[in-house]
């Protein structure tokens, strides 16, 4: 969705 | 083998109803430390995160730790069958792909079986680290839900904003526009009555209401709500399970374009 970013791109992948 | 059983089949329905809208699919993951989900909305906006401590449940045991990928949905709808009292136990083991739920009356004169299939849930698991907040806001958790619900008909987003003497969400919608100042307020009989503001600094931040209006569906599991912000980060919006964990929700702000 526009303006909204992915939850993901703010924390680390394991 | 995994075991565990649990005082209130329906907390465990309880929790699983207030998660499922947001993740149909979910990975638990059992270790001797209790059981822990860990999921993403199907757009990745949101994410949820569930923890339930072993010595939180009456009995506990897991050889090793565990995956059980289970459709909430499916859950739901056995956790439904628990009658009102009913005492919960799990049951897995590597071997088969089942989880058993074991629902016994209060006076054992009815024990139900209900089995489970396990399914393979391939997610990405993310680390979330423990961060320093730069204002954390706790309130009871059916005035929030009336915040969001009430802001919800107005318009799409919220903007929260957090000073040292107050906390304001704010929406506006083509029918006009709505704001709504919670001052802090300690002075209560009961401390779950209490709206209790921390700023280390103030914050300013939107999100959109149909998420925080979904999270609030955990309302009915605790009387308090905590939610954590910092600039351009999510925020947590988190409910305290007394003695077992926290069902924590997190959601990404809208940006500017």
């Amino acid at each position: 969705p526009a303006g909204q970013p992915n939850i993901a791109s703010f924390f680390t992948k394991r | 083998m995994f075991e565990a059983q649990m005082a209130q089949a329906a907390l465990l329905k309880q929790i699983i109803e207030s998660i499922r809208e947001l993740i149909t699919e979910a990975t638990f993951e059992v270790s001797g430390t209790g059981m822990m989900l860990q999921a993403m909305d199907s757009s990745h906006v949101s994410l949820v995160a569930l923890n339930l401590r072993s010595d939180g449940f009456q009995l506990f045991r897991a050889d090793r730790p565990f995956s059980m990928g289970m459709n909430l949905n499916h859950m739901a709808k056995m956790l439904k069958c628990a009658g009102k009292d009913d005492t919960l136990t799990m049951r897995a083991d590597e071997a088969n792909d089942l989880v058993t739920f074991l629902f016994e009356s209060p006076g054992n004169e009815r024990l139900a079986e209900f089995e489970l299939k396990l399914m393979d849930i391939t997610s990405e698991n993310l680390g979330i680290p423990d961060a320093e907040y730069s204002a954390t806001v706790s309130m009871p958790s059916a005035e929030f839900q009336r915040i969001v619900k009430d802001l919800g008909s107005i318009g799409d987003t919220v903007e929260i904003t957090v000073t040292k003497d107050d906390v304001r969400f704010a929406a506006s919608g083509d029918i006009g526009n709505a704001t709504i100042k919670c001052r802090q307020l300690l002075d209560t009989e009961k401390p779950e009555d209490r709206t209790l503001i921390e700023m280390v600094e103030p914050v300013n931040l939107t999100f959109a209401l149909r998420y925080l209006i979904n999270f609030s569906k955990a309302t009915s599991l605790a009387p308090s709500v905590t939610i954590k912000l910092s600039t351009e980060m999510p925020v947590v919006v988190e409910y305290k399970l007394s003695d077992i964990g926290y069902v924590r929700f997190y959601l990404a702000p809208k940006i500017e374009d």
